[in-house]
């Protein structure tokens, strides 16, 4: 790999090879990708396109699939008792780091910039979503049941607690935790805009904490649609325009590397005159 | 003497349709709005168009105020204007969009599709 970067300033332009990776190939690589889907174009768009450094949760997805086709069948969204009667659901992807890679994992601390949902909100439910994946050693050993508990990062006050089954492990699956009481409580933000948790794994029978790799709690290569995420879901009182939004949006892509890679058509002076 | 054709329509005279709904394909990539809006990428929002004139139909569910406006119009047309053809009931669609925090949202935003107009 270190030969062909070092190569690449000395080939001619026409040469066929590829040059180092700048962004460009994956783009290429993802459209590929999205062109052999016989899914919508919509769907094609979020796979194919050029929000790299944002990649939906497949749950986000099928909560946007779900409530559009309701809405075209004439359906409210609030028909499904999963919306929980909101018109917001925001996802935030988890921020924690994990000590060492090879060291035990006996915690684990969740963490979620939150800063950005309003105060204004009505906050009617709240979901932690953790992707776990039991190896097939620890489940050949320990065939106990495993107590997930749910901590709280400052008072390491213990707020909720969920029983694996392991029996029922051996596929990757989502565990989904209830944090609405705890969300509600502003005291577990920390810095007044961090929700911060913590999460252990005991054998039930002899209150053993287990390491949290077993489980797949690790955060050791995971992509970014496997990391964890709040789920909140919020009822805004007062009716938001679509431009403020957007204003938002555009504020952050000025300053990133995102903008760039627009296009040449939204890069034209003539198309930010029109936008402005 | 107006000339129809064969349809009853008015022939020769470029004559206005009466305030009605009519299609408005919304594109967000085009508006470039793809840079924040993650699906749909395009939906079908509509428009209201057309003439309130005298005398307002029913279905055009007229204010009381544009029933006086349109009859003063009627009387004197060059003192006052026609009401307005506007959106008399509107509809909302889903939108999964990235906020300012990069986080993926699902929002129920209101009032996004025509779904009948009226004189206003």
């Amino acid at each position: 790999f270190q030969s062909f970067t070092i190569f690449v300033p000395s080939a001619s332009k026409s040469s066929k090879v590829p040059k180092v990776f700048d962004g460009r190939e994956a783009k290429y690589f993802k459209d590929i990708y999205s062109s052999s889907s016989s899914s919508s174009s919509n769907e094609r768009y979020y796979k194919g396109g050029f929000k790299d450094s944002v990649e939906p949760h497949d749950y986000m997805l099928s909560i946007y699939k779900t409530f559009s086709t309701a809405e075209k069948l004439g359906l409210n969204a609030s028909f499904f008792r999963s919306s929980k009667a909101a018109n917001t659901i925001a996802s935030f992807v988890d921020i924690g780091q994990d000590d060492l890679p090879l060291s035990p994992l006996r915690r684990q601390q969740y963490l979620f910039d939150v800063s950005t949902l309003s105060d204004r909100a009505e906050v009617l439910g709240a979901e932690l979503r953790i992707y776990t994946k039991v190896s097939g050693n620890f489940r050949m050993l320990e065939m106990e049941p495993v107590d997930i508990q749910l901590l709280s990062c400052r008072s390491q006050q213990l707020l909720d607690s969920r029983t694996l089954d392991l029996q029922e492990s051996h596929r990757p699956r989502w565990e989904v935790l209830d944090v609405w009481e705890i969300f509600k409580d502003r005291d577990h933000l920390t810095q007044g805009s961090q929700f911060c948790l913590e999460v252990k794994a005991m054998l039930d029978n002899t209150e053993r904490e287990l390491d949290l790799h077993h489980l797949g709690f690790h955060r050791n290569g995971r992509s970014q649609q496997k990391k964890a995420i709040l789920v909140v879901f919020t009822r805004s009182k007062k009716r938001q325009t679509l431009f403020s939004e957007r204003r938002e949006g555009r504020t952050l892509i000025g300053h990133g590397e995102k903008g760039k890679e627009r296009g040449p058509r939204s890069n034209s002076k003539a198309s930010r005159r029109r936008r402005t | 003497a107006i000339l129809k054709n064969r349809h009853g329509k008015r022939h020769g005279k470029k004559s206005k349709s009466r305030c009605s709904k009519k299609p408005l394909h919304v594109n967000f990539r085009e508006l470039g709005w793809d840079d924040w809006i993650i699906a749909p990428l395009d939906y079908e929002a509509y428009h209201c168009e057309g003439v309130c004139d005298f005398p307002l139909r029913s279905h055009l569910e007229p204010t009381n105020h544009a029933i006086i406006q349109t009859l003063m119009n009627s009387m004197n047309p060059s003192n006052m204007p026609p009401s307005c053809c506007a959106p008399s009931k509107l509809s909302p669609i889903s939108i999964l969009y990235i906020d300012s925090g990069n986080n993926v949202v699902y929002k129920q935003y209101e009032d996004m599709v025509v779904e009948s107009c009226g004189c206003r």
